[in-house]
């Protein structure tokens, strides 16, 4: 057994500039990553496995509104949420995802039993939930995702043709979207 | 966007992604998040990576996978393949975003092209890191 091991995480992209962020709020971003890298070190500083490890870490970010996934997800043009998330194991090379899903309270717990007990890679929409149910992930009702500022985020480009992602200098209240004008919907 | 990579005492590597979308998405529009090769992947072989950014970008470059390739077929270092897929091929093409990955020795990247990316590490001698902004 080797004494090498370490942790990356990240909690996404965009154009976050220090003159749009308080003390305060950087404090908090900071607080909650350190949280989750302590949690996945922990597991791999007792000789616990990668696999555990960034799912935990995931499971702490997907717990906390700071974060575009889990309960601080996104709304889409009919204001409600899904949710995506994959996992992979580099020793075996499998892997599960998920898409589309709704009331999952952590996805990537999900993911990881669509990895372990499916034939499968990736289950989405009702189906996946129907999968989750089966494996009693914990379901919550769309009420648990409900958040004001990610729902005036909606409505201020509701009518648009624009679409945000995570983290973004334009939003004045948490500075946490990032904005692509012209885009296509993929 | 959240992502995590890891190596762990057994010389295992695993990756894992998770996101909520982007907001204002429609038609059920999925991003590279949950998709393996684009948005995450894991090989013992190479190295594990997680994305985050402009998903369509990210899958039509396969980026995650991308970067394990060109370790595996360019003998390219992490950093070297992770910079060059990040800050050369998906600023060229116009994608936004960034990416986090580790290697089976321990190395660690984190670039990205955008204004921040929120990420943080922390390796067995304890040394950690939080950073925000470039």
């Amino acid at each position: 057994m080797s004494e090498n091991f370490a942790i990356v995480i990240h909690g996404g992209a965009g154009t976050i500039l220090k003159k749009n962020m308080t003390d305060e709020q950087e404090k908090a971003y900071q607080e909650k990553l350190q949280e989750a890298l302590d949690s996945g070190y922990a597991i791999l500083k007792n000789g616990g496995s990668a696999i555990d490890a960034v799912e935990k870490a995931i499971v702490v970010m997907e717990d906390s509104p700071l974060f575009n996934a889990g309960k601080g997800a996104v709304y889409t043009n009919v204001a409600t949420n899904e949710l995506d998330a994959s996992i992979m194991d580099g020793k075996t090379l499998n892997a599960g995802a998920v898409s589309g899903v709704r009331n999952v309270k952590n996805p990537i717990k999900l993911a990881r039993v669509v990895m372990e007990k499916s034939e499968h890679v990736m289950l989405s929409g009702k189906g996946a939930e129907d999968f989750a149910k089966q494996y009693k992930i914990e379901m919550v009702d769309s009420a648990y995702f409900y958040n004001e500022h990610r729902l005036k985020q909606l409505n201020k480009i509701k009518d648009s043709e624009k679409i945000q992602l995570d983290h973004s200098d334009n939003d004045d209240e948490q500075g946490d979207i990032t904005e692509f004008k012209d885009s296509k919907f993929g | 966007t959240v992502g995590a990579v890891a190596l762990d005492k057994h010389g295992n590597l695993a990756a894992a992604t998770s996101t909520g979308g982007m907001t204002n998405k429609k038609f059920g529009r999925i991003g590279d998040s949950p998709i393996i090769g684009a948005g995450t992947y894991a090989n013992n072989a190479t190295c594990a990576v997680s994305c985050t950014g402009h998903g369509e970008f990210f899958i039509r470059n396969v980026v995650a996978y991308d970067v394990a390739a060109l370790m595996e077929y360019k003998n390219l270092s992490l950093v070297d393949a992770a910079n060059y897929v990040v800050n050369e091929k998906l600023v060229k093409l116009g994608g936004d975003g960034g990416l986090i990955a580790i290697d089976k020795d321990g190395n660690i990247a984190m670039p990205f092209n955008t204004k921040g990316m929120y990420r943080a590490y922390k390796k067995a001698n304890g040394e950690s890191k939080f950073l925000i902004f470039k």
